[in-house]
């Protein structure tokens, strides 16, 4: 039974404002830090594409199934991001080992012929984000001061 | 005003140097490394010398980057990610000198001069924003002083020692300038307002991470600046598309606090429902539907039920306000407890109405929060009363008494407009499980049961009808007051008029009957 | 009648918490890992 309230000077002021903010609504970009590689742009895609993310995909459960591919990309491309994070954790748990001396991924490629407190010496597969694959390095010195 | 000659260009040229600085590749973890470099700078300067220059340097700088974003959101053909990064580039890295002059002011022990810092950085961008809003006018834009309230906020609360020793002064700066900043005061803000204050870092720490729940209070009193200035307009439910956003933004909010924080809403419901406008009946239900995440609610519809003998029923609920201070004048409360004790003076009951009424302006005739704390005090007395005299609240405990003369007093005496107001106050307790849902409860269906007119058992039907017909989610309390309403023979439902009075309200009811039995 | 509030992108039923992924007032689905800025080591940090 309260029926209408007439709208005061003010609340039509302010009404007035938030309708011109309305049409420059923050944007999901606003609260993230700058991504280098992939801007937070949604962009519209036919419906019938899934419009959200698998079910558990934040979980290392989730990206332990993913290819190791497609976690080197992830880990370059959207660095800074729990994307990352889960990325390298599914990494190590491919037994991947991060070098911070050469910002790159090495994985045994066999038993290494020498191993001291300090590091140890063989034959690694490495992955080469500038060339983008992964090689083959033989008499590789891999000292544990660089393992992340 | 009076910038000390010379200081503008100085700050430019500190400002374009630290910029510069920032982004290059040697500038060090969390560009310490420039930082030291740049603090250098600054003290050949002078500008850290005295306070004022600090300040002025601060407020000159929040000018130069908001100018900037001005400048960059002119320009066409751009996409809004040339935009953002054009306008990023310089606003994070101004913040993120912000954060380590705070974090470095002083030594490490002196949170202090940390603090004071902060606040006057967080005062003047507010300022600064304050004044531009009041310019600019419909051309006011938030880009700028959104990135840097989140972007300084997440700095400060990175996982660090010395930022670890700060927090909650460092959150009690940005609820303050929040607070400042409220929607009613800046209404072209207040959606990065509410992006600001819903932000996931923000929520995560006042609501979960600070210990003992000190951020409750704090973060309460936002949602409470945002109703009140969503009122207005959700008053007059004609809402435009940009009230509907920030409505529906508002409802997402809440979802959240209500899955995650149910026990917040629990508290501060009182508060909530005192500025959220009495026909705003989904987002109420929403706020009054939370229980406490540990407790497992009885199915309403489960047949003969027996609420009066759950554990939880005679717990009173936790509510964080001081809702007896509310009934004022003083003079007014002084008469209330001495009719609650000796029912005298005789002549309250009848002036009771009066002291309610503010105006005779129809819609805005009483005084909403003086009504919902009479109630909920009135209430709480007699919960006390009864459990005096080692009885719980039952048809028969209640009445009889001067607590319910007053109920009695207020269904009567008041008109539709007063009485609405009066029931609703008492709907807005059924809750979960708690001494108040019982009492309440049993309040409303005695008042049903006792009605000398027609008219005030339909006004009761009505305001729980209006309540269950929006959409989910419904309180508990509400679910089992008008199953036993419509179930229980001695209130005779069935057999008022106004149960037939349209196809469809007569259909609805034997639907929810349906349910029930 | 309100709206029906299982409709605003909120997994309602999430066994887990709600506001570590969410998005943002406006948005009708929840953060994504690569919304999410995360402190990961700074060696992390190739670019």
């Amino acid at each position: 039974p309260l029926g209408p309230q007439p709208l005061h000077k003010e609340h039509r002021f302010q009404l007035a404002m938030m309708e011109a903010s309305f049409l420059h609504l923050p944007h999901p970009a606003d609260s993230e830090r700058i991504r280098t590689y992939f801007p937070h742009n949604p962009c519209p895609t036919p419906a019938y594409y899934p419009q959200v993310p698998p079910p558990h995909s934040d979980t290392v459960e989730f990206f332990q199934r993913l290819g190791t591919e497609t976690l080197f990309f992830i880990f370059y491309y959207m660095e800074g991001t729990k994307a990352q994070y889960l990325a390298a954790k599914a990494l190590k748990q491919k037994s991947w080992r991060f070098h911070t001396k050469y910002m790159m991924w090495f994985q045994r490629h066999e038993e290494p012929k020498t191993i001291t407190e300090d590091y140890e010496q063989g034959t690694y597969i490495y992955f080469d984000y500038e060339k983008w694959g992964q090689r083959k390095k033989e008499g590789f010195t891999f000292e544990y001061k660089f393992l992340e | 005003f009076d910038d000390p000659p010379g200081l503008h260009e100085k700050t430019e040229f500190l400002l374009r140097e630290w910029v510069s600085m920032y982004h290059m590749p040697d500038a060090g973890r969390d560009s310490t490394k420039a930082f030291s470099a740049f603090v250098g700078q600054m003290h050949q300067q002078g500008i850290l010398r005295t306070d004022d220059l600090i300040t002025r340097f601060f407020r000159l700088c929040t000018e130069m980057c908001v100018d900037l974003c001005y400048q960059a959101l002119a320009e066409q053909n751009q996409t809004q990610s040339q935009l953002r990064n054009q306008c990023f580039h310089t606003l994070d890295a101004f913040v993120r000198l912000i954060a380590l002059l705070v974090k470095h002011s002083g030594d490490t022990a002196n949170t202090v001069t940390k603090i004071n810092l902060l606040n006057k950085v967080l005062g003047i961008v507010a300022g600064v924003l304050l004044q531009d809003h009041e310019v600019r006018h419909r051309e006011f834009q938030q880009l700028s002083y959104h990135r840097i309230f989140i972007m300084l906020f997440i700095e400060l609360n990175a996982p660090e020692h010395i930022l670890e020793n700060i927090n909650f002064q460092v959150l009690t700066a940005f609820c303050n300038t929040f607070h400042i900043l409220r929607p009613a005061k800046a209404p072209g803000f207040a959606y990065a307002w509410l992006e600001l204050v819903s932000h996931r870092v923000f929520i995560g720490r006042m609501l979960a991470i600070i210990p003992q729940q000190r951020g409750w209070s704090m973060y309460a009193q936002l949602l409470i600046d945002l109703f009140k200035f969503l009122t207005p307009f959700l008053r007059n439910t004609e809402l435009t598309k940009a009230t509907h956003m920030l409505y529906k933004g508002c409802l997402r909010v809440l979802l959240v606090l209500l899955h995650d924080f149910p026990e917040f809403l629990c508290e501060y419901h009182y508060m909530f429902c005192n500025v959220i406008p009495p026909n705003c009946i989904q987002m109420r239900n929403l706020i009054l539907s939370a229980f406490p995440l540990n407790m497992r609610l009885p199915d309403p519809f489960t047949p003969n039920l027996k609420v009066d003998m759950l554990p939880e029923i005679a717990q009173p609920p936790r509510i964080m306000t001081d809702f007896v201070a509310m009934i004022q004048p003083a003079s007014f409360k002084k008469e209330l407890d001495s009719y609650l004790k000796t029912r005298s003076p005789v002549t309250f009951l009848s002036e009771l109405r009066s002291k309610l009424q503010v105006s005779s302006e129809p819609g805005m005739r009483y005084n909403i929060p003086v009504m919902n704390a009479l109630v909920l005090h009135v209430g709480n007395q007699a919960i006390e009363y009864i459990h005096s005299k080692g009885l719980t609240p039952s048809m028969s405990t209640i009445a009889h008494s001067s607590h319910m003369d007053i109920f009695q007093n207020l269904a009567v005496d008041l008109d539709t407009e007063g009485r609405y107001l009066f029931l609703n106050a008492i709907s807005n307790q059924l809750r979960y499980p708690n001494s108040h849902t019982h009492y309440f409860s049993c309040t409303l269906l005695y008042l049903f049961a006792e009605a000398n007119a027609e008219a005030i058992q339909e006004q009761i039907t009505r305001v729980l009808l209006e309540r269950l017909i929006v959409n989910r989610p419904h309180p508990w309390g509400l679910l089992i007051t008008f199953i036993e309403l419509i179930k229980n023979p001695q209130f005779k439902f069935w057999g008022h008029e106004f149960v037939h009075c349209a196809p469809e309200i007569e259909k609805l009811f034997e639907s929810v009957a349906r349910s029930c039995m | 009648p309100g709206i029906d509030l299982t409709t605003l992108g909120l997994n309602l039923n999430s066994p887990g918490n709600l506001y570590s992924t969410f998005q943002s007032p406006w948005a009708d689905a929840p953060c994504r890992p690569q919304d999410i800025d995360y402190h990961v080591p700074s060696e992390y940090l190739t670019s």
